[in-house]
């Protein structure tokens, strides 16, 4: 309840005109964003352990955010060659929800391969785009991500899907990619 | 040079082989005319001495004439053909850049833009927009989303509650806060196309058949509103960059809302991700 407290006074903070508009000055935004990453960070470890009591395996497992997806960096899905990934859909209806997971080039600095499977052991198709040259470049970004690993998720209405996602040797259901750069006259 | 084209069997985006930008879009049957394009306002510098001399900041967006600035033709562009997804990578020089995708079936297009650290040494604000442009007979109208509930139909230099006489900012005087969503009705054609926002932006259409959103903006003068500041992310060395998406559809007049609902629930209500290291094997985890 602290925890969630925390966040839910942050919120109340980040409802003045200033933060909703971005008429605030530069220090008083930096600080709007302060607050709300310190609120996440406190309500992580709610959301984490309800996830777990939902899961069977739950308790076995060490369950990471990633809150830098928006510019394709997560430390977990670099890092590991295995790894389960767990979307919780807050929609109380199914969807089928495009999952991009920054992942690391092989050791040639090509695509890497990746089989994705779902909880039912069903191989997933997937593709692996490479990340947008810019995205690389954004300041303060240190990531080895290269690529993204994308997939359509089938997930349950207010529920969690779960998917098993390893590095391979060679691709499988990965269909291969076509890569064409449109040139100008000069 | 060729043309080459975007498609998931849902819809199609066609591209100008030569400039690189789309030309067309096609579902269902419905074919227009479709330019997109990411484009930028230069800033009112102004002197805040008068009401026509006020520059533009935080409380107010007034780019210095009605026609916004082209950063030229792509400096780059990849297309990736994949089984789930396809995508168009476009750069324009070092600060602005898109990626268009179409996944699985959806109906959706999807522009991701990446804008910033917007360059300021020259002296030169700039308020960096997504413009959209089809051959679609809108007759000065469009519309906009009231906090994602009912829509609002505006009209160009028209106000509801009182006489507008002359509009001397044509542009500024046109935008409208967008919370969720803007679109354009052709009834004659019986089409609309709708744009979804990520986030609260501000968006207008400025000439008949054209949407456009304001993405970023660095203004380097205070607007004398009372910030006491320009927009301006000098704290931060090179600047901010912001980076979202708008997802754009073609459908039929009385097709649009039903869909529209449905994927503004899940833009807002976008999954959890959560990430595990595992020593599991495949079998152990089924």
């Amino acid at each position: 309840e602290e925890n969630l407290s925390q966040m839910r006074q942050v919120m109340g903070v980040n409802m003045h005109h200033d933060a909703v508009t971005g008429t605030a000055k530069q220090h008083v935004t930096d600080d709007y964003y302060r607050l709300i990453s310190l609120g996440l960070d406190a309500t992580w470890p709610v959301v984490r352990d309800a996830l777990k009591s939902m899961m069977e395996a739950g308790q076995t497992l060490e369950m990471s955010r990633c809150p830098f997806l928006n510019i394709s960096w997560c430390e977990v899905s670099e890092r590991e060659n295995t790894l389960i990934l767990t979307l919780y859909n807050p929609l109380g209806r199914p969807r089928s929800h495009p999952a991009r997971v920054p992942v690391p080039a092989s050791e040639n600095g090509d695509a890497p391969a990746y089989r994705v499977y779902d909880h039912t052991g069903a191989e997933q198709t997937v593709d692996v785009m490479p990340i947008p040259s810019p995205v690389l470049t954004v300041p303060g970004r240190s990531s080895s991500a290269k690529f993204e690993l994308v997939f359509l998720a089938s997930l349950p209405p207010m529920g969690f899907a779960n998917f098993y996602i390893t590095r391979a040797d060679s691709k499988s259901k990965s269909g291969d990619l076509q890569e064409t750069e449109v040139m100008d006259d000069n | 040079t060729a043309d080459f084209t975007l498609s998931n069997g849902e819809v199609s985006v066609t591209f100008n082989g030569k400039t690189r930008t789309t030309k067309g879009m096609k579902r269902n049957g419905m074919k227009r005319e479709f330019t997109q394009e990411l484009l930028y306002y230069i800033s009112m510098e102004g002197n805040n001495s008068a009401a026509g001399f006020r520059a533009s900041g935080a409380y107010i967006f007034r780019p210095n004439g009605k026609d916004p600035v082209s950063p030229g033709e792509p400096t780059r562009t990849i297309v990736y053909r994949g089984d789930v997804v396809e995508e168009v990578h476009q750069e324009y020089g070092n600060w602005l850049s898109q990626v268009t995708r179409l996944y699985g079936s959806s109906p959706w297009l999807e522009m991701k833009w990446l804008v910033g650290p917007i360059p300021f040494q020259d002296g030169v604000g700039k308020e960096v927009i997504n413009r959209m442009h089809l051959d679609m007979a809108t007759g000065g109208k469009f519309h906009t989303d009231s906090n994602g509930r009912e829509s609002l139909t505006r009209t160009r230099d028209k106000r509801d509650s009182f006489t507008l006489g002359e509009e001397y900012e044509s542009v500024a005087g046109n935008y409208y806060p967008i919370n969720s969503r803007l679109f354009l009705r052709d009834e004659g054609q019986g089409t609309q196309f709708t744009v979804l926002t990520d986030r609260a932006q501000g968006g207008g259409s400025i000439h008949d058949g054209e949407l456009e959103l304001m993405i970023h903006r660095r203004c380097l003068r205070d607007d004398a509103f009372g910030v006491g500041e320009a927009l301006n992310e000098t704290a931060h060395g090179e600047g901010l960059v912001a980076s979202g998406s708008h997802y754009a559809l073609l459908s039929e007049v009385n097709e649009g809302m039903d869909m529209i609902k449905e994927e503004e629930k899940r833009i807002f209500y976008e999954p959890l991700a959560v990430f595990s290291p595992t020593t599991m094997t495949l079998q152990d985890f089924t």
